[in-house]
């Protein structure tokens, strides 16, 4: 307590409070509508899919492997958007997502291995819930669909069969919303007699691919929409766990943020718990913004993505000495996906060192995965570290939770929860 | 590009104001 109040930009915390808990709290925050639909962790104690099958947990090793797998292929999909020769030569292809080898490198997606966070919606007529992963950097909303025809995972929610839906209908070839699949997967629509065929695949090669179909979505018993565009696959496979599929939420006009845009003005927010241990939100239309700061969204380069602009990062309350060019010429976007923050090279070296001179009373430890800012906190209960401050376009200023700050590599380590990119180009 | 990852988005109530063209930011959102 004496050092905070002489250095007012630390954040003093038990270690324990970086690691989550064995048993669930749920959150108490105060964006609550009818459309608000409680977020939680994949694999904390808040998921039915973790309560049953505690030993399916992940290495952290692992989920930061998966992470760096999205991160790559959110770079190459950026790239790929900016070569228009090569999309030309992706949608001459109209049969490659049949073939699964001859779709592999042609249009990068995005890795889903770290997409954590789930909600639960309605879908069909009865209704019947599913537990998708939430993602503001992919569009299509899919779930696996009986009767598989080709494969699907296992999954916790009882899959859901179109047949049992008095609402679900296909969509055909011909229709418009059909060819829209293009820029909301990155992959022309196919042909099944008439009925439109999706493919989607994301950079770690998970993929979906069924039918294109439309039958009620429901957020809330009063927040109903028939004839909602959803995926319905019968052959998939990756990095999904036992989720039943993917909600988009980017931009695209096939995500649910636009088909829902009548309702709810194309807004909405999110709170992602501070562990694994503790659930969030995620609210459809505008609620009460609290003393929420806003910053325009940047220009995009991409079709799925929200760009935004850091102009400025402070450490300990100091203002690091990062020209504001280097975060411009890369481009930020922010993404409900992707774990761990990614910086220009040359801006992650000056905040690793600004950090750790900050921390200089505590011993290093080795890195771990794509972290290398790396701490030995044996023989600490509690410790002090510097607060980090990110600054965005318009000013902005946002102050970061402690646990956005570092992640606990297990009881007596942990890490600056950021990595850099292999160039400040990329 | 850079990335600004859901582990430093904890907490933060993160607003998404599509058609406004803005993204807001409020502490202490769950």
């Amino acid at each position: 307590g004496k050092a905070n109040s002489q250095l007012p930009h630390l954040h003093t915390l038990q270690i324990s409070s970086l690691l989550p808990a064995s048993v669930c709290s749920h959150s108490t925050g105060s964006s609550k509508t009818q459309s608000t639909l409680k977020v939680f962790h994949r694999h904390g104690p808040c998921s039915k899919h973790t309560r049953q099958n505690p030993t399916t947990k992940p290495l952290l090793a692992d989920l930061l492997s998966y992470d760096q797998s999205r991160a790559k292929s959110i770079q190459a999909r950026l790239n790929f958007n900016s070569n228009t020769d090569n999309i030309k030569t992706t949608t001459l292809n109209k049969n490659k997502f049949i073939d699964r080898k001859a779709n592999l490198p042609v249009q990068p997606g995005i890795s889903l291995g770290s997409g954590n966070y789930l909600v639960t919606i309605g879908l069909g007529t009865p209704t019947k819930t599913l537990s998708l992963i939430f993602d503001t950097g992919s569009d299509l909303t899919w779930t696996q669909c009986e009767p598989c025809a080709r494969s699907c995972y296992t999954q916790k929610d009882p899959i859901f069969n179109p047949a049992s839906s008095s609402s679900y209908s296909n969509i055909s070839c011909s229709s418009s919303q059909c060819s829209q699949l293009t820029s909301a997967t990155g992959n022309d629509p196919a042909c099944s007699s008439t009925t439109c065929v999706y493919g989607i695949q994301y950079g770690d090669q998970s993929f979906s691919k069924g039918f294109f179909s439309k039958d009620k979505l429901t957020i809330s018993p009063t927040d109903v929409f028939p004839g909602f565009l959803f995926g319905c696959g019968q052959d998939n496979q990756g990095l999904f766990g036992r989720t039943s599929g993917l909600l988009g939420l980017g931009r695209d006009p096939l995500s649910v943020v636009s088909q829902t845009a009548a309702k709810y003005g194309r807004y909405f927010s999110y709170c992602l718990p501070s562990t694994s241990s503790s659930t969030g939100h995620l609210t459809f239309g505008k609620s009460s913004a609290g003393n929420a700061k806003f910053t325009p969204f940047a220009s995009s380069q991409g079709a799925s993505f929200y760009f935004i602009e850091i102009t400025s990062i402070y450490i300990g309350g100091r203002q690091l000495s990062i020209s504001e060019t280097i975060f411009k010429n890369s481009g930020t976007i922010i993404d409900s996906g992707t774990v761990i923050t990614r910086l220009p090279p040359t801006a992650y070296s000056t905040m690793s060192a600004a950090f750790k001179q900050l921390m200089k009373k505590y011993p290093s430890a080795p890195a771990y995965s794509i972290l290398d800012t790396c701490f030995d906190f044996s023989g600490y209960t509690s410790v002090s570290i510097p607060t980090v401050t990110f600054e965005f376009g318009g000013g902005v200023k946002v102050d970061l939770h402690p646990n956005g700050i570092l992640v606990a590599i297990g009881k007596t380590q942990a890490c600056l929860a950021f990595a850099g990119n292999g160039d400040d180009t990329d | 590009v850079g990335i600004f990852g859901n582990t430093q988005q904890k907490t933060l109530e993160v607003v998404y104001d599509v058609a406004g063209g803005k993204l807001g930011f409020g502490a202490g959102g769950c």
